[in-house]
């Protein structure tokens, strides 16, 4: 469709230049609530945000670009209004107002969906989908597209897991079932479990 | 937009066409895996099925309108592909083959989606926000469309409290910024804390 396809275009350019420099690019992608803002204080915490950027995308409001910045990493809040996904464009405009530096780490935590992400690409390296323990082992199989292009389903908030009748092994079965290649990463943000492999996963891109 | 004009147009048709059988219309809309189809089927137990319906709206599979179907209750279930919601054509043609009977009541359970729901009109006579406490106190500021049109939020998964950092007040006068009519709701789904004044509210509308 038309709209898709002029997104793809600029989403190409993006990535032309995001690799020509040699920036590593995430896209995070998740539901509502599921840790994308903590995960990410949390990574910033463990890493030198001197070379580190974030892109922020929310319908309102600037609290995760503030939350971002108290760790000392730049960090750019887009607000999309009424809309329902950050798009190559918004990168794109993003990217000249950062100037990320050759070699750094460019983070973007997209609007809190776990649909509309899926349809555009932005420019990244590499797109990483959050799902919160709390949201149950279906959600890869009723929500496939977002699964099907991860490189990492990080699965967060297993502090929980006690409290919860959570499935892992259907979850991960589930989403491998969408994505073969996709790799499960158990995290809690809050606790620190899990993080060391998620920033060796980081290292290795 | 047009595409709005053309949704709020079939909707006042649903809407003429479900308040003139006393049809009684939920339209429940959340992000993924806050409890929705958990609280529907607890809810159905506790209710006389054969006056019920549910139209379920998923991009894919049919486990909740399954889910939906074990209490004994009339469901069909709707697959939106890409779709990121419900909207008032797929509704109209639901309530064709549904044909709910007067004076019923019947639960439309969205994709889920804490966006793009609140743009589609349905025909609904209310419109239930229901928010996991895990999801964090800041959400209704920051996708506020979705609360500004809903009569009641129901705050789920409260079993949970006591590990989360969950401010409840900051979460209910989030809500009331946004919208000073809506009515905070404390509910656990698997525990069935607070399911009757649930059941009261429903009662009463
Ligand atoms: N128990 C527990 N809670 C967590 C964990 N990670 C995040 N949370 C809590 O989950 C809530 C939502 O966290 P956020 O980081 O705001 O989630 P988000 O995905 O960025 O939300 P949006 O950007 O609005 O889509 C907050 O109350 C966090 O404290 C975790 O590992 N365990
Ligand atoms: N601890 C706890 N878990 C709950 C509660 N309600 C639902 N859950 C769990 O939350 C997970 C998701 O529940 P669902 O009912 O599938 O959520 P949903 O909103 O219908 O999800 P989608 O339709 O996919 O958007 C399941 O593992 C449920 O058991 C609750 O009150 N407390
Ligand atoms: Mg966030
Ligand atoms: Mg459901
Ligand atoms: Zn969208
Ligand atoms: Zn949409």
């Amino acid at each position: 469709q038309d709209i898709l396809a002029k997104n793809d275009a600029i989403a190409e350019k993006n990535r032309e230049f995001l690799s020509g420099r040699n920036i590593k690019t995430l896209n995070l992608v998740s539901s509502p609530g599921s840790g994308k803002t903590t995960l990410l204080t949390e990574t910033l915490k463990l890493l030198n945000t001197d070379h580190c950027a974030v892109i922020e995308g929310d319908q309102q409001t600037s609290f995760d670009a503030d939350r971002i910045r108290e760790t000392g990493a730049k960090a750019i809040q887009i607000n999309t209004g009424k809309g329902c996904h950050l798009d190559a464009q918004m990168i794109a405009e993003a990217i000249g107002r950062l100037i990320p530096e050759q070699g750094s780490t460019l983070f973007i935590e997209n609007v809190g969906n776990l649909v509309c992400p899926a349809a555009f690409d932005l420019g990244e390296s590499h797109k990483v989908a959050i799902l919160s323990v709390t949201e149950g082992e279906d959600k890869p199989l009723k929500y496939p597209d977002i699964f099907a292009d991860a490189d990492l389903m990080i699965l967060n908030k297993i502090d929980l897991l006690p409290h919860l009748n959570f499935d892992l092994d259907a979850c991960v079965a589930n989403a491998k079932r969408i994505n073969p290649k996709i790799q499960p990463l158990l995290v809690s943000a809050t606790t620190g479990e899990g993080m060391q492999a998620w920033l060796d996963w980081l290292a290795e891109r």
